[in-house]
This record gives C-alpha cells, structure tokens and sequence, in this order.
C-alpha cells in the first residue's frame, strides 16, 4: 500500500533494513564479527549490499542488492535456523591457501 | 551440496528422544523421527539405534524460546528448527521449535518428517544446499508424498560416508573428529569445566590465576578471588587485601562472580542467579539486599550465574558471558538486547568458560581465565594473540607474588 507520508515510508524502509541485517547476520551473510560490531563498524554499505546479493543469489532471486519484494517474501518463508553460508573460520576446507 | 568441517567417525550412530510435542502421539513422532533417519541410512553405512536410558550421540528434543544453546527459537513461522554439525558435547543435537503445529502429511501445519530429514542432515555433516530440489534447502518446501532423497543430497552425504557398500566393519572407532577450533559452526562446543573453588589459604594469592572478577574502579584496578579482593592503583598495590563483605556490606562473604562499574559510576556486582547495585560502597536506596534476579535483566530462567561481565571500548556496552553464551546489554544497562544470547566464538580464541573480563586503563579488553590472560584485538575480533600470556604480569607479580611497587603498564 501506499505510504501515508514520506516519513511514513523512510521509517518503513528503515525498519525493513534493520529486519535484513538482523535476518542476514542469523543466517550467516554478515560475519558474526561483523555483525557484533554494527553496520558503523566492521560493515560497510558495499558489504551490506553484497550480502543481500548473495541471500537473493542463493535463494535464486533476481541479485537487485537491496531489500526488495521478492526478499521480502523470502524473508517471510519457514526454514531452517542453521546458517546457509559457513564463516570461513568455521570452514576450513573452503578457505583460501597461498600456493 | 555442501559440507561441514566435521563428520562422524563411526557408521553405528544412536539418538534419543527426550521430550515430544503435544501435536502428535510420542508413538507416532518416534515413528516419524525413526523414517527420517532411514532417509539417510539407505543410501549410506550409517545405522541409527534409539536408545532410551543411556547417552547418545543425537539428542533430539522440542523446546521453545530460549533453550539453552545460544539459538533461541522466535515463536511460530520462520525458524522451524536447527541441528549442530558432528562433534561431541551439542554435536548432532537436533532441536525443533515447539511453538509450531507439526503435522505429519498434512498441510495444517509443518511436516514433521520433512523438517526432521533435513535437519538430520545437518547432524551428519551436511550444510545448506542452493539446490531448490535439495532437501537440504533451508527454506521449508512443504510435504511430498513418497519421498525420496533427492541426488544433489545422495552425492553429498556419499561424499562424506561413503555408499552403503563401504560399512565398515563393526569395530570401535574414536567417537568423532573435534573440529580444532570451537567456531560458531553448530559443531559442538568447547568443553565446559566447572570453575574450580578457592577456600581462602595463606597461599592462594591472586598470581596464581583463577580470578573470581575484576574491573577498574575509578582508576583503580580490583581484582576478587574467594572472599578478599585486591586494588592496584596508579601508585601500587594497596597493602593488604579486604575481605569483600567488610568493604561492600551486605554482598555475599564467600565471593562473586563479576562485577563492572556503569557508565552512571555505580557497581554492578553478581554472585549466583543475583545482582546487586552499589555506588560507592554503599548498596544503592532502595535495593533489596538480598540482590534482585538476573532473570530481571533479561536472561534466561535456567542460567545460573554471570561468568564475567566487560563494557567493550569499542561499542562503550556492556556485555554479560556465561559459559560459551553472551548478552549485550540495552543502553541504559538495564535489559539484555533483542537477538541474544549469541555464542561466544565470535569473540575468536577467547576461552570458555571465563573467570573474568574487564576494560583496561589502556582502553583495551582483557579476557582472563586461569592462570592467563588475553588481550582483545577489537579492529579484528580476535585476540591478540591466540594464546594467552601469564596473568602475573597484568596484576603486577614477581615470583609468584603481588608487588606493592609495581606500577602496572
């Protein structure tokens, strides 16, 4: 629906994002470290932006970058609590050697 | 498919039921849990055997909120469960959020033997899939009838165990691989050792490490073990120790657990499931003196005392540590922040459990247990250093002794 206002609809958009950060941090596409710190810390936009490309990759949706419809939706479906990306610290086969 | 960092080292694996959900007769969720794991024997050696008195390697249990992992469930829709990757203590530990109606075959609700197939797969080593097909995509695609395991989770869980034709022969095997770092990979955790006691003897100084609590107070540094503490100052150490009781009356007189000074200059102390709020050394107006609840603060019913508490230079907020959880507390140091506890791997090589934590003069965060300290490297989330270095040279120690000339660094 349409906003009311235009404050009505920053503080929607606000609202949406702080519920993406907390959902990708949970499910492993914000670092737990990253996460701890805040977006004022170890995150920076291009990170935030690259993490949300990565959920909508993962979930096969179109890699907008930014809190759309589609993640949304996402967002509201059931699922597993584990993580879908593994901290490289937790993974140490995928983590990358010098040669 | 993808894998985890750890798998079971033996084909014949056991589980056991602990609680069931009122949704469904504990005869048919027994029978269901039992279908869900033949989803993975059939195409591997593995065996799986309920047992029902002794310990096993899968714990499977129904809970809600907060139960005590450091992943508290979030009510109806959403998370619908979650299982630890192979290891020992949580290892295979598989949880389901009763808050949801689970069904079996049925759209009325959330089907059981789907949810539990999946997250048998985690316990067994797998990790999400990107696969849609995959059953382990971690977002819930509903019931199938005739299920069967599709191949993108075949070829993943052979890759780890082998066809049914590699079963091993049925001789004892370690247990299961640790992972060498406890990371927050659900893949078991560091092993929880009870904090030794320390009657108060003549020789149990504090250089000998296992510190109860200490902060900066003031620019003075105290440091608590057993019933005394002791304050190191900028000009040295004060002469003798004080008994805690006789300084901050009405706190318990056998010791405490953490203690931390608030932004507004008041000290915070915790012994047990209790806190108590003092300025200066008088308890602050008002406050019962048998100590109010932690349970007040927000944290969990069933923990029973704070580890250690620090405020974070980095944040400036203050942050309570029980065994291998953590919580931040709100602004106002009042309540616990949405989104807690997290686990304590976050804060990399800091050991759990801790005896104690605390802000530095020099702004840094030092992290204590035993006989050693660690200093926090805050840029990188990660201690200085992965070891830790002897606690003596924090507290100004020379052969095994406090120092009363020693200035501290």
């Amino acid at each position: 629906a349409p906003a009311a206002s235009y404050q009505d609809a920053t503080d929607w958009y606000r609202q949406r994002e702080q519920q993406m950060v907390t959902y990708l941090g949970e499910f492993g596409y914000i670092h737990d470290a990253s996460r701890e710190a805040g977006p004022a810390g170890l995150t920076s936009k291009e990170a935030y932006t690259a993490a949300i490309k990565r959920l909508q990759r993962f979930a096969h949706l179109p890699e907008t970058g930014v809190v759309d419809r589609r993640t949304l939706e996402l967002m509201e479906r059931p699922r597993c609590g584990n993580k879908d990306e593994l901290d490289e610290t937790q993974d140490s086969s995928r983590r990358r050697h010098k040669r | 498919y993808v894998t985890a960092n750890s798998k079971w080292e033996k084909n014949d694996l056991t589980y056991r039921i602990e609680n069931t959900t009122p949704d469904l007769s504990p005869g048919r969720v027994r029978r269901i849990l039992s279908d869900a794991f033949k989803v993975w024997s059939v195409v591997t050696p593995l065996t799986f055997t309920e047992v029902m008195h002794s310990d096993a390697d899968i714990l499977i249990q129904f809970s809600e909120g907060y139960h005590d992992d450091g992943y508290p469930f979030d009510g109806k829709g959403s998370v619908l469960a979650h299982a630890f990757f192979p290891g020992n203590s949580k290892g295979g530990d598989t949880h389901f959020d009763d808050a949801e109606t689970w069904t079996f075959n049925s759209t009325d609700g959330v089907d059981l033997f789907m949810v539990a197939a999946h997250e048998f797969g985690h316990a067994l080593g797998l990790a999400h899939s990107s696969n849609t097909e995959a059953l382990m995509y971690p977002w819930y695609q509903g019931y199938t009838d005739n299920f069967r395991l599709p191949y993108d989770d075949v070829q993943g869980i052979q890759t780890l165990y082998g066809s049914p034709s590699n079963r091993l022969p049925n001789t004892p095997r370690p247990p299961i691989v640790v992972p060498d770092n406890r990371d927050r990979d659900r893949g078991g955790e560091a092993p929880i050792t009870p904090r030794p006691t320390h009657p108060p003897t003549k020789d149990d100084t504090p250089c000998t490490g296992n510190i109860d609590a200490i902060t900066v107070i003031r620019k003075e540094i105290f440091f608590f073990k057993g019933s005394k503490f002791w304050r190191r100052g900028p000009n040295g150490l004060a002469a003798k120790p004080t008994e805690i009781s006789k300084f901050w009356y009405n706190l318990p007189s056998d010791g405490i657990d953490a203690l931390y000074e608030r932004s507004d200059g008041k000290i915070t102390f915790f012994k047990g499931d209790r806190f108590w709020v003092f300025s200066s050394n008088h308890m602050v107006t008002n406050f019962p003196v048998e100590g109010r609840r932690i349970t007040e603060l927000g944290v969990g019913k069933n923990v029973k005392k704070i580890d250690a508490v620090f405020t974070w230079p980095y944040n400036k907020r203050t942050y309570l540590v029980t065994g291998d959880m953590y919580w931040k507390l709100n602004a106002k140091e009042d309540f616990i922040e949405y989104d807690y506890p997290r686990d304590m791997s976050i804060w990399k090589n800091v050991p759990v459990p801790l005896d104690s934590a605390f802000k530095y003069w020099d702004g840094k965060t030092y992290f204590l247990k035993g006989d050693q300290y660690w200093e926090f490297y805050d840029n990188k989330m990660r201690t200085r250093k992965k070891d830790g270095r002897p606690i003596g040279r924090l507290l100004g120690c020379h052969n095994g002794e406090l120092k009363s000339d020693m200035t501290l660094r």
